[in-house]
């Protein structure tokens, strides 16, 4: 199935 | 020092309201174009981003940038004491152990003043890129959240499809299916009943509707809600303020197969 991501996968550490 | 008045309580108490079961400490940034928060939840699958425009208060003061770390239960318990209606002030010094809040009556002379202890919160802050979204659909808070409750008694999952037709929410479950299809209208009597689509590609994302029903208790804030997509990229789903003040959730999407 889908697995969930990590919004930490799309946006960096600032 | 920050001083910042809100003519309406009930502002601060929807925002709060609508991320404390996402996010538990977060600080308050405040500066002098306004407060600002960014919070993961954490299991790091959604991230808050609240905007309150220095224009959204009257008076607003704040002269050096004061992080305000609060836990939101314990703030929760506080804004109860204030009613919808009344005018709220948010008071803190420069190096705050605490945040001062006081609740005015418009109607009688009671006023109401409140300290919350602050707590040292280090966040990480992230840098949200510029996205130009394939789809961006406008439409009322309230069906937003009756589409998500709706399909979450059937799964945990929904899929968004965006095309020329419309917009399609499907999902599957153990007992069976569900899809709602909204295709865009508009409403002369009451534009907050309009749905507006603007596509430039279509798009086709698989979200868990845990989180977005618990995005949809910030329908009490905004009678539109913009759900913004593009394939293989968080979802923007954000509650427009007055004064271009916002609630805005991101939720990364679920990939595979």
């Amino acid at each position: 199935g889908k697995q969930q991501r990590s919004i930490l996968g799309f946006f960096s550490k600032a | 020092m920050l001083e910042a008045k809100l003519d309406q309580a009930s502002i601060l108490k929807k925002v709060v309201d609508a991320i404390k079961d996402l996010v538990q400490d977060c600080n308050f940034d405040c500066n002098d174009s306004g407060i600002a928060l960014q919070a993961m939840d954490n299991s790091h699958v959604a991230l808050v981003s609240m905007a309150l425009k220095a224009e959204s208060f009257q008076p607003y003061r704040c002269d050096r940038n004061i992080a305000l770390g609060l836990n939101l239960t314990s703030l929760t318990k506080v804004l109860r004491a204030a009613q919808n209606e009344d005018m709220l002030t948010l008071r803190a010094e420069d190096a705050p152990d605490s945040l001062n809040l006081v609740f005015e009556s418009k109607a009688d002379d009671r006023i109401s003043e409140y300290d919350l202890k602050l707590m040292d919160i280090d966040q990480e802050h992230l840098g949200i890129p510029e996205t130009e979204y394939a789809a961006t659909i406008t439409l009322p808070s309230s069906e937003f959240r009756r589409i998500c409750t709706d399909l979450m008694a059937l799964s945990e999952s929904v899929t968004i499809d965006a095309s020329k037709d419309g917009v399609k929410f499907s999902c599957t479950g153990d007992i069976g299916n569900g899809a709602v299809t909204l295709r865009s209208h508009t409403n002369v009597d009451k534009p907050e009943l309009n749905v507006d689509i603007e596509l430039s590609e279509p798009v086709s994302l698989t979200f868990s509707l845990k989180y977005l029903v618990n995005f949809c208790k910030a329908s009490a804030l905004s009678h539109q809600v913009k759900i913004c997509l593009s394939n293989e990229v968080p979802l923007l789903v954000e509650y427009a303020l007055e004064n271009q003040s916002h609630l805005r959730f991101y939720l990364a999407p679920k990939i595979g197969d």
